[in-house]
């Protein structure tokens, strides 16, 4: 475990966090995709099947749990609770499961390391969680108006990734840790699906003026 | 021996 490994698992852990907190306290998931955050359940759910079969640390075991109980307490939240639900923005958020999902699933059975059942969920997993952020980006397009907790989620989300892509590089010359190309490919694509974001994200912060993304 | 590969990241 070297430092960006651990920055990018905290910073997505923050991001979580942070999604539930605004839910849970304030009882609204306005400027939250539904359809995000189903894709990230399904993510991971294909992708942490392992904890069944692999053991690699207590950590590791502990961070599946999280961001398996987390993700579906999202949606649960956002489909289920009686008062979260109502701030719903059902018209807005139009973006479709399967535009995302199917491409995934055959690009899976296409392209990936090891053809059994396990490896190409995992695959999968991999490629949806690259582009699962498009219904949350459509959507904050969309009603422009940004509030600091779903700002403060996208930017994390997004940090995660790049630091994972610093840990990949750090781990390929100090352990001779080769990761995949199809992570690496996946994990580029889904960096710069962050890249405008991030862009107007600093400008707010370096000008101290509220995030609005244009339209 | 086979080499499974192994995802030890999150």
């Amino acid at each position: 475990m070297n430092i960006f490994r651990l920055a990018g698992d905290m910073t997505h852990l923050a991001s979580v966090l942070v999604l539930l907190l605004k839910i849970h306290t304030i009882k609204s998931c306005a400027g939250v995709s539904l359809k995000t955050q189903e894709l990230y359940a399904l993510v991971f759910a294909t992708r942490y099947l392992d904890i069944f079969t692999d053991f690699i640390s207590v950590y590791n075991t502990v961070m599946k749990l999280i961001f398996l109980g987390s993700s579906f307490s999202i949606v649960w939240y956002i489909r289920r609770h009686k008062i979260v639900r109502r701030s719903y923005d059902k018209e807005q958020d139009t973006f479709r499961h399967y535009f995302l999902v199917l491409p995934c699933l055959l690009l899976a059975l296409l392209i990936h390391e090891k053809f059994t059942v396990k490896e190409l969920l995992w695959t999968f997993s991999i490629y949806l969680e690259a582009v699962a952020i498009l219904p949350q980006l459509v959507l904050l397009q969309r009603t422009r108006n940004i509030d600091n907790l779903t700002g403060q989620y996208v930017f994390l989300l997004g940090a995660y990734r790049s630091l994972y892509i610093l840990n990949w590089i750090y781990r390929y010359f100090t352990e001779r840790h080769f990761v995949h190309w199809i992570t690496w490919i996946a994990g580029l694509v889904q960096t710069l699906l962050y890249a405008d974001f991030f862009y107007y994200y600093f400008e707010s912060w370096k000008n101290n003026v509220k995030l609005q993304l244009p339209a | 021996k086979e080499k499974v590969p192994q995802h030890d990241e999150l």
